[in-house]
């Protein structure tokens, strides 16, 4: 098992990039973030701005947890809350040139991690499988 | 890195213990299901019945997909539709014995993997989480 093959590497040779990624807009309406978490199959994804931004992450917990009342769930406020309210903007970012290490200790915590340049504009994800995966071929050998 | 202690360890070394895993049950109702995926912020969870039998998994994702409906999303089905319509029974199962290299290959697709005793019986979770944190503890020496 040679881990300074696996070890030696930058964030970039793990990247899933920007166009492959899932996101919703800081604008959209919680109804729209619900439906393409469902349809894309994701339980979270980042949050960007129209010029590619990076603004935070929203889940399907988040959203549910924003509607939860004391008696039901409040489906109808659905419609009339927006992602920026609800997102977590506390999030981890990595940069492209950082070693996968940094990486790795990040997603002790985290399914996943954003990947930003120096401007804060998004550039794509850095996720546990992609680490495990490297690690499992590794391993067999 | 010492790749040899990590890898020759059994799959209950990693172990999560049923007690400290939430889950729901086959019969319960979907409303019932969401409300305990919301409360405990877990994306996805086990489903037994009331002997401890692992029957599948279930997911927020797998709910709202279910509810989905042509023009809206039909929340008024959660409190007709039962668990085990909508769960996946279709999942990997790892045994405590097992090698946690058999784990690894696992969890590359899946975030947690069930593990229960040769009778069915559920014993806990084998999660990502786990794995990573003893692979970074090593790496950092
Ligand atoms: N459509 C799909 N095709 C193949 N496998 C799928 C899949 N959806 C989920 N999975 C599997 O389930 C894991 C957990 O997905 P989850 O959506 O909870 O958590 C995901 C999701 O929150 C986010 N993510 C991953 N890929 C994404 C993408 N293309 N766009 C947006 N978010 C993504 O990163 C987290 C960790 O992803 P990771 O790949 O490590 O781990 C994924 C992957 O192994
Ligand atoms: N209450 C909490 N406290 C601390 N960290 C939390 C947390 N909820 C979520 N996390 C973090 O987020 C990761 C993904 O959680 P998720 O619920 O999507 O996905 C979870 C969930 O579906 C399941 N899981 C983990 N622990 C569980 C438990 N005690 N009961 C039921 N299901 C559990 O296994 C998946 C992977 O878990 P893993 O630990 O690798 O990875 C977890 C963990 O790193």
């Amino acid at each position: 098992f040679d881990s300074k093959e696996f070890l030696d590497k930058k964030v970039a040779q793990f990247l899933i990039p920007s166009d492959k990624v899932a996101h919703v807009q800081i604008g959209n309406y919680l109804d729209h973030a619900l439906l393409v978490l469902t349809k894309t199959g994701y339980s979270a994804i980042p949050v960007l701005d129209s010029s590619y931004k990076l603004h935070g992450l929203i889940s399907m917990t988040m959203i549910m947890d924003a509607i939860l009342g004391l008696e039901r769930i409040e489906f109808e406020r659905l419609e009339k809350m927006r992602v920026e309210e609800v997102m977590n903007k506390d999030i981890p970012r990595l940069l492209l040139h950082d070693h996968v290490t940094k990486g790795l200790e990040l997603v002790v915590n985290h399914p996943f991690v954003c990947v930003e340049n120096e401007d804060g504009y998004f550039e794509g994800i850095f996720t546990r499988r992609e680490v495990l995966k490297r690690l499992h071929k590794q391993v067999r050998r």
